[in-house]
């Protein structure tokens, strides 16, 4: 048993015990704690749970009492009529809140009775996105204090076979890593992780844990050239498209540079050194420009160039001088991007095959020339014209990320938060080596027609070296023996058509002999990716659509109980003569990011 | 490995077989006028039996368009495209097509790949898969020319030399050394050679068991019907 001072300690968390299955990329992960309250008065006991901002909480239950209280997923209004009921008697705020670049934190407390236990259960599900040539899964483990029976179990089943896996704790020192166990057999892996009390213990004969901080699986599976696996379980299939040994297609960026005075110092050294680095890495086939704003637009030479080693070498000189001041004029460095590509292109500098995209960094508000953000994503719309991608990078506390993030999904490009810390221009070289290597163009996945329906995204601009596409859908033909999927898209130099067949029957044989899989993981992992592909087409849908988009996202969160931005998990908490209401919403990204903490303000929920 | 040719308008096949040592490379195709070059790399059995003749097989595949600057080397276990610096493997367990203008592979998973050339040229390879613990033999390739009239009359190699239309005059048909394979005479290409009746397999429409050609077997590495003897045929690198 653990003990505080000498003594026994009034709470004590008994068990704790994180597992997590993953099916083909869908992890589903629950969390299980035992608390004892070893006192002879009535204890509050705190469950605390950092999930990933990715993953959808489907479940949460507190035991008291030999009775389950189990979470109810409700449309976010109801929750919050009824969690109204709540503040006004003085209540504290929602159980989720964003923690950091990655986490959400999920809190809850009771009070339990003496000698009395409480057993909490949360379940959260996501589908694991390929980055950078792997899968990533992070399980964040702060017990506090040392656990009786701690356990994390990991059970993973890939059908491709797993090429790699990796596991690292960060709380780990190195005569301690043994203890993570893993074993990895073809297309399954086990990581396990059991640390004795002993092993839990900071140094022989105190009580500090050393169970504090993330346990990060990494994996990733086998590929080739071919159209990659396709599974079907109970009527559902999932399609994941990463395909191995292609050429790289050319790229051509305009790097678009705030340097406006808000930018000056750290930030401002931050991106001149990201930039340096970058400039390092392109390639001798791809071409780029620099343009820098602040109120007034200035171009590096006025043109692009091929990115060899004497104009990079010049290019990096130059991105060295550039220094902080005046305005944010946002909106005319963006349209001088799409018109120096429309030039390059017109002039026939750039391959016929190539990709292009505008890199955006910025860490603020425009406020000189077009200042209106909906104006400013009308005219970027307007002149890229769906023939460039824009990237935005939003620098820092004070930006607009709804404006950044709006003009990013406009223009089949993505916005990423860059958080102002000394890791800064590692997070801009890790965005931009996500982009650098296109492998293919207009990736279009087909599917028989009148088999399938309420399919995913099935079509794509660009397939990224080190990521993956995932498409899943619905079968409707109960007499099709074999889906057959074409994936058409073109390469650098070719078009390439890609042809997957499987046996309807023998693929559902096969997935429900394995004992790792959940049964509906394949249903789960459409409705999940469905939530996420209309939830981000929402952000910069007309009214009408949205309300579509809304209702249909609603929909399918309340049927498969997932806690997104428009539900809520409603928790009763049983107290001795009331029931107190709490609620469990999903943090969305457009939040304010909060700033670091300082000695003497108490921030809880930032890092 | 063995080679079947069509004679007098289709109508009949002269068949022979070329033995070569394995790892040595044969130029199958070249046409200089269309830059186009196919050579094929032997292999061998797994193990050598003492006193019984080593069969050879085409292991590998190097097919050369210069005029679109595309290569294509195939082998039993991947198919390589290149394209300039550029390079995509596909292995035989993916159904696959690729183009580029006029030029296309298609692979028909673990059975065999079309390379088509607009109207100018076809030709497809047969993956042959024999079981991986076969004490003896090893998984190999076929090369069938579907269509080739748009190739060039300077197209020679051991098969490219045969694109043009052979007459041959087979006469003088009588019993021969194995009971039901007569032997007979055949004139061509201004020689006399004694052939015996035999038979040959297609594997194009069964890559299993193939489909018995029957055709005139010339002796002796194909000797007077092919131009030259086989080591003339003999090139240093697959490319």
């Amino acid at each position: 048993s653990t003990e505080e001072h000498g003594k026994k300690r009034d709470l004590e968390i008994h068990a704790m015990k994180i597992e997590s299955k993953v099916s083909s990329r869908f992890a589903h992960t629950v969390v299980i704690s035992q608390v004892l309250n070893r006192a002879n008065v009535s204890k509050e006991a705190f469950f605390e749970i950092e999930l990933p901002k990715t993953a959808f909480i489907t479940n949460f239950s507190m035991t008291l009492d030999g009775v389950t209280h189990v979470g109810v997923v409700k449309e976010k209004e109801v929750a919050q009529k009824q969690y109204q009921q709540a503040v006004s008697r003085g209540q504290t705020a929602g159980l989720v809140k964003v923690s950091g670049r990655k986490m959400e934190k999920f809190k809850v407390s009771v009070n339990i009775g003496p000698n009395k236990k409480v057993i909490f259960e949360l379940t959260y599900e996501e589908l694991l996105k390929r980055h950078l040539g792997a899968y990533e899964m992070q399980i964040r483990v702060k017990p506090q204090q040392l656990v009786n029976h701690f356990q994390i179990d990991v059970h993973i089943f890939e059908p491709q076979g797993i090429a790699f896996l990796n596991v690292d704790a960060n709380f780990l020192t190195n005569n301690l890593t043994s203890i993570v166990k893993k074993t990895l057999t073809g297309t399954k892996a086990h990581v396990s992780f059991k640390p004795t009390l002993e092993q839990q213990r900071k140094c022989p004969d105190c009580h500090e844990t050393i169970l504090d901080g993330d346990f990060i699986i990494k994996y990733d599976v086998n590929r080739d050239l071919s159209a990659g696996s396709v599974q079907v379980v109970n009527g559902y299939f999932v399609h994941h498209f990463a395909p191995a040994n292609l050429a790289r297609i050319p790229k051509n960026v305009i790097f678009v540079i705030d340097h406006s005075g808000s930018m000056s110092g750290t930030k401002m050294r931050q991106t001149n050194e990201a930039l340096v680095k970058i400039l390092g890495d392109m390639d001798t086939k791809d071409h780029f420009g620099i343009i820098i704003f602040d109120d007034n637009i200035d171009t590096w030479k006025d043109t692009i160039f091929q990115a060899t080693l004497e104009n990079v070498f010049e290019a990096k000189k130059f991105v060295k001088t550039i220094s902080a001041r005046g305005g944010t004029n946002i909106n005319d460095a963006m349209v001088k991007a799409v018109r120096l590509l429309d030039k390059a292109y017109q002039d026939k500098q750039l391959p016929e095959r190539s990709v292009s995209m505008i890199i955006l960094l910025t860490d603020g508000h425009p406020n000189s020339g077009e200042s209106n953000p909906t104006r400013i994503q009308q005219n970027v719309k307007n002149v890229a014209d769906g023939k460039y991608n824009v990237y935005c990078l939003g620098f820092g506390y004070d930006v607009n990320y709804n404006f950044l993030e709006i003009m990013a999904l406009e223009n089949n490009g993505v916005a990423r938060r860059i958080y102002e810390d000394s890791d800064a221009p590692l997070q801009l070289q890790g965005f931009y080596d996500e982009v650098a290597n296109p492998l293919l163009l207009d990736i279009e996945f087909q599917y028989p027609e009148n088999a399938i329906s309420e399919s995913t995204q099935a079509n794509f601009k660009h397939l990224f070296a080190g990521s993956e596409i995932v498409v899943a859908g619905k079968i409707v033909d109960n007499s099709l023996d074999y889906l057959r999927a074409d994936v058409i898209a073109k390469t650098a130099n070719e078009n390439l058509t890609l042809q997957a067949e499987v046996k309807i029957s023998g693929a559902e044989n096969i997935t429900q002999q394995q004992q790792y899989i959940f049964g509906d993981f394949t249903e789960r992992l459409w409705a999940y990716l469905t939530i996420q592909q209309l939830l981000e087409k929402r952000i910069s849908a007309e009214t009408d659509e949205k309300k579509n988009l809304t209702d249909r996202i609603l929909e399918l969160s309340l049927k498969y109980s997932f806690v997104t931005p428009l539900t809520s998990m409603v928790v009763t908490k049983p107290e001795e003569n009331k029931n107190d209401t709490f609620v469990a919403d999903k943090p969305s990204e457009d939040e304010k990011v909060a700033r670091p903490s300082f000695p003497g303000h108490s921030m809880v929920d930032s890092d | 490995p063995h080679f079947i040719i069509s004679i007098n308008d289709r109508s009949d096949a002269i068949c022979f077989n070329i033995d070569g040592k394995p790892g040595a490379i044969l130029n199958v195709v070249t046409d200089p006028s269309t830059d186009f070059v196919v050579n094929g790399e032997l292999i061998g059995e797994k193990k050598i039996e003492k006193n019984v003749k080593m069969n050879t097989y085409f292991g590998k595949f190097g097919i050369v368009n210069n005029q679109m600057d595309m290569k294509v080397e195939v082998s039993t276990k991947m198919i390589t495209v290149f394209h300039g610096e550029d390079k995509i493997i596909f292995p035989w367990s993916s159904t696959a097509s690729l183009t580029k203008e006029s030029f296309s592979i298609s692979i028909a998973k673990e059975k065999n790949l079309t390379l088509t050339m607009g109207d100018d040229a076809t030709f497809v390879i047969v993956l042959h898969r024999v079981w991986k613990n076969h004490p003896l033999h090893r998984d190999f390739l076929g090369f069938y020319t579907l269509d080739s009239h748009r190739l060039s009359n300077r197209t020679h190699g051991l098969l490219g030399q045969f694109y043009r239309e052979v007459n041959a005059e087979i006469y003088n048909i009588r019993p021969g050394l194995d009971q039901g394979k007569p032997d007979a005479t055949m004139i061509v290409k201004g020689h006399k050679l004694r052939v015996t009746r035999g038979y040959q397999k297609d594997y194009r429409l069964d890559p299993k068991r193939g489909t018995n050609i029957p055709c005139w077997f010339v002796h002796y590495n194909g000797k007077g019907f092919i131009d030259g003897i086989p080591t003339d045929y003999v090139v240093t690198s697959l490319f």
